[in-house]
């Protein structure tokens, strides 16, 4: 299985159009692998997204050098994965 | 494995073969009134199946319903199972939803991405493509809901493979949506398509690759309304509704943009719970709650389907 240790996933609010774009250029960059659950939209959308482990650092420090906000909406992928299939094997266990 | 639906687990999630076997469950207690029909097959060969619910007739008008085309979407596979059950508990017992299946058909396909869903399950819980080989590209998959013959290629799409939303080579190119539009095509009476994503709780409906409004939409617009009520009167869970691109963004290629093309009126697509505390990764303990609100939902817009033929 994929490994998601150390995954977060951000709720970065952009407030402007300039933003919206920056977070696009953030898009474009390959090498973050970034994963949008929630797409760069417009101005007050929220905006999701998954950023692997390594690219955590590089990501927050774009985000503050432009001045958009974020909040971390998942501290560690891995831990809800760890739980969900851990809900499961109980659940099997159970019928 | 379960021995018979009524013992099945709803509240947690299940595997493509738990899923898989819980159909052939469900036909096998329901045979007059279930089918199974395989509509087609994957790209890794796994049988692609949509459940008929029928009370009789030939060709009658017809409702359909998918899940999971983008398979780490678990909750939305979770609540298809949730609601093919609950159409058989409800027929003949509610006299709203009675009139629908006396009148109409119902098709649900519960797992509309096999292969993504099983590799969900076994490789990568974030998947969210298909899982076809691309010519020239180590990157694997398609998206399926940019991959439909509806403004193909336009705004809002990738043609880069390694994209998430990456439309394919050209329309139709994936099996899953080509199944799909062969079954539509053919069968020619659909008259309402719902298709059913997760998260962030909204109800959208054409275009999603145009600015211009949908000859339908003022009428469009009130059934979502009335829609996202009934959803919200179980728990107050609230959605936002909408055309695609004015609610959230550019999207071509998306299966209701096509389905509406198709002269499918009313085309629906749903985007479940939440609106950002665990995304794709909902707690089971959500998944009835989640069923619940949307089955109302699902009600509203099927009784409107019957109530005004077209």
């Amino acid at each position: 299985n994929k490994d998601f240790v150390g995954h977060q996933v951000l709720r970065i609010s952009a407030v402007d159009e300039t933003q919206v774009q920056k977070v696009k250029e953030l898009e474009d960059l390959e090498h973050l692998q970034l994963d949008f659950w929630r797409g760069p939209a417009r101005p007050g959308s929220p905006i999701d997204v998954r950023v692997p482990f390594a690219s955590v650092q590089a990501v927050k420090v774009f985000l503050e050098s432009v001045g958009i906000k974020y909040e971390i909406m998942i501290k560690d992928v891995q831990l809800l994965l760890d739980e969900e299939k851990e809900q499961m094997l109980t659940s099997k266990a159970r019928s | 494995q379960a021995r018979s639906t009524d013992t099945f687990n709803y509240a947690t999630y299940h595997t493509l073969e738990e899923i898989y076997g819980f159909i052939d469950l469900l036909v096998a207690e329901n045979p007059k009134f279930i089918s199974k029909i395989q509509i087609g097959n994957t790209y890794e060969g796994r049988p692609i199946y949509v459940l008929k619910f029928s009370t009789g007739g030939n060709n009658r008008p017809a409702i359909w319903i998918d899940t999971g085309i983008h398979s780490r979407e678990w909750v939305t596979q979770a609540s298809a199972v949730w609601f093919a059950k609950k159409i058989t508990e409800d027929y003949g017992q509610d006299p709203a939803f009675s009139a629908i299946l006396d009148n109409m058909d119902i098709f649900l396909e519960i797992v509309t991405n096999p292969d993504g869903f099983a590799f969900t399950h076994s490789k990568n819980r974030m998947w969210r493509k298909t899982r076809s080989r691309i010519a020239g590209s180590s990157c694997v998959g398609v998206d399926p809901n940019r991959n439909w013959d509806a403004g193909f290629g336009k705004g809002g799409s990738s043609s880069n493979p390694c994209s998430e939303t990456y439309h394919g080579k050209f329309a139709n190119s994936e099996s899953e949506v080509k199944s799909i539009v062969d079954f539509v095509q053919n069968h020619g009476n659909i008259k309402a398509f719902i298709s059913i994503h997760s998260y962030s709780q909204l109800l959208l409906y054409p275009y999603g690759y145009k600015n211009e409004a949908a000859p339908d939409e003022k009428e469009l617009d009130q059934l979502a309304k009335s829609a996202v009520s009934a959803l919200a009167s179980l728990y107050g869970t609230k959605f936002e509704y909408g055309s695609i691109i004015k609610t959230i963004y550019q999207a071509s290629g998306s299966t209701v943009d096509w389905t509406y093309s198709q002269g499918i009126k009313y085309s629906y697509t749903f985007e479940l719970r939440d609106t950002g505390r665990y995304g794709f990764l909902l707690p089971a303990s959500q998944i009835i709650p989640t069923a619940k609100e949307t089955w109302l939902a699902l009600l509203t817009i099927m009784e409107h389907t019957l109530n005004h033929p077209y």
